[in-house]
């Protein structure tokens, strides 16, 4: 009925808080963890791109003007009905259709929308030892600022001393330090932002030395983390200005007259750290490298006889 | 060797830095994709012929469903009864949870190669998927059902029939909301 929504069992599961639908609790190996997982969007720097400080954000440069803004209303209240039948003080019949959550012998799920441009089913497949989130963000508005869309994931006091690991093409892992480059000293990094985004074709890892924390893509995205505990991808963008390095188009794609509309899936692991590089290298294997379907229409087969 | 020749070069045209980082002019990016969709759809009439070495016999009229990202596969949504071929491309078994796109008042049947019925469950799609500008497709909810154990290398088969005078599946599963402008 209308308990509270949560996914999976003690070994890997979620449960959606109350009031935030930001919020859950993440549970991996019999251990808890608060979870906050929200989408937000950067806007874009507009300019002239005269000046370095008048660079516009573009197809070649991510230039983010200040803090990112939840897109979302934080304290929305999630849903949580089933499609049950009620009646109401006058007799009538009626309906309410279930938000979240879905449950089944396959697959459960909670849906969720953020607002008319940004959604996401947050999905736990029997027996699976991964989360999925599969967003599904825009058209986004088309009102003359630019964003540049991400989804968070932050568990907070996660202690990764400000390091994570980025795949270098689906290959090995490469150690990232928050406002730190191996090879130069670094001394000021007047794009804290995008000097710390890496290109993330396969995965991003956090890990404290005990545990690994780990979200997988169905696709290359930019991705960072600027806290402890924090990973974040970008997931859309839609721009209004050229950044003048070349293309000499803003990176505005329509479709239908409306801007794109994006959908795509992130895994997320957790667990201890000697059993999940095995969970994650055979997961990004299974989604990156997927069966292929075929589809055969009826013409002799009509019964299991005929199928063998 | 002709028909993987177009998917061969396309994809030496993507190893451009503009096709992998996305800074390629908008009608360059459209070329992009056509070149990719019109290579791919050309390389399917080999994986036919692979699958038919492979099982032995002719299999004839297969299809495939690229929009099935979005949610949208005619096949799956207008066919009564259809067989599903899932290759594995990997070196090792894997399990495949499957996701078909169908109207959301219908219920159907999924039967494995040996025969067996297999569990499956009905999922409504979320409004925002199924009001995607530009999506056409009748499919409300996704039946997903649980491919075990895929070959290393090879494939399984699965019969999946629409059931017309059965019960309407459990509504609890089913519920949609019908479209707004």
């Amino acid at each position: 009925g209308e308990s509270s929504a949560d996914l999976g069992d003690s070994r890997l599961g979620l449960k959606l808080d109350d009031k935030d639908s930001r919020r859950f609790v993440l549970y991996a190996d019999g251990e808890e963890y608060p979870l906050v997982q929200e989408f937000l969007y950067y806007k874009s720097m507009e300019g002239d791109n005269k000046r370095d400080n008048r660079r516009a954000s573009g197809a070649y440069i991510f230039r983010p003007d200040g803090d990112p803004v939840p897109v979302c209303d934080a304290q929305k209240k999630p849903k949580r009905f089933f499609g049950l039948d009620r009646q109401d003080r006058f007799g009538v019949r009626y309906t309410i259709l279930m938000d979240c959550p879905i449950s089944g012998p396959v697959v459960q799920e909670i849906h969720q929308e953020c607002n008319e441009w940004v959604s996401q089913v947050v999905r736990k497949y029997a027996d699976e030892d991964h989360i999925e989130f599969e967003w599904l963000v825009g058209p986004i508005p088309d009102d003359s600022i630019g964003k540049e869309v991400i989804t968070r994931f932050h568990i907070p006091f996660y202690q990764n001393n400000q390091t994570f690991y980025t795949d270098s093409n689906g290959r090995e892992m490469l150690k990232r330090v928050l406002n730190y480059r191996p090879s130069f000293s670094l001394k000021d990094n007047l794009e804290n932002v995008s000097g710390n985004y890496y290109p993330i074709t396969s995965r991003i890892t956090l890990t404290d030395n005990r545990t690994r924390f780990s979200v997988l893509n169905d696709r290359s995205q930019g991705g960072t983390s600027l806290q402890n505990g924090q990973i974040e991808l970008m997931v859309h963008r839609r721009l209004f200005f050229d950044d003048a390095f070349g293309v000499d188009e803003a990176l505005n794609e329509t479709a239908f007259g409306m801007g794109l509309v994006a959908r795509g899936q992130h895994y997320l692991t957790m667990g201890p750290v000697n059993k999940q590089f095995a969970v994650e290298r055979l997961l990004a294997q299974r989604k990156l490298i997927r069966p292929q379907y075929f589809y055969t229409r009826k013409q002799s087969v009509t019964s299991h006889d005929d199928l063998k | 060797e002709v028909n993987i020749t177009a998917l061969r070069e396309t994809m030496g045209v993507m190893q451009h830095h503009d096709a992998i980082t996305g800074t390629a002019k908008q009608h360059v990016a459209n070329d992009y994709a056509r070149l990719l969709s019109e290579a791919i759809a050309e390389c399917e009439e080999t994986s036919h012929e692979i699958l038919t070495s492979l099982a032995g016999w002719e299999m004839t009229g297969m299809d495939t469903c690229p929009l099935t990202n979005i949610s949208q596969c005619e096949i799956s949504e207008r066919e009564e009864q259809y067989v599903l071929t899932l290759y594995n491309p990997l070196s090792r078994p894997v399990v495949e949870h499957v996701r078909l796109p169908v109207p959301g008042d219908t219920a159907y049947t999924v039967v494995d190669p040996d025969g067996r019925s297999v569990a499956v469950q009905f999922v409504r799609l979320p409004m925002p998927v199924v009001r995607v500008p530009g999506r056409r497709s009748s499919a409300t909810a996704e039946l997903v059902f649980r491919a075990d154990g895929l070959p290393p290398l090879g494939y399984k088969s699965y019969l999946i029939t629409r059931q017309t005078d059965g019960p309407k599946r459990n509504k609890r599963w089913s519920a949609v909301e019908e479209p707004t402008a």
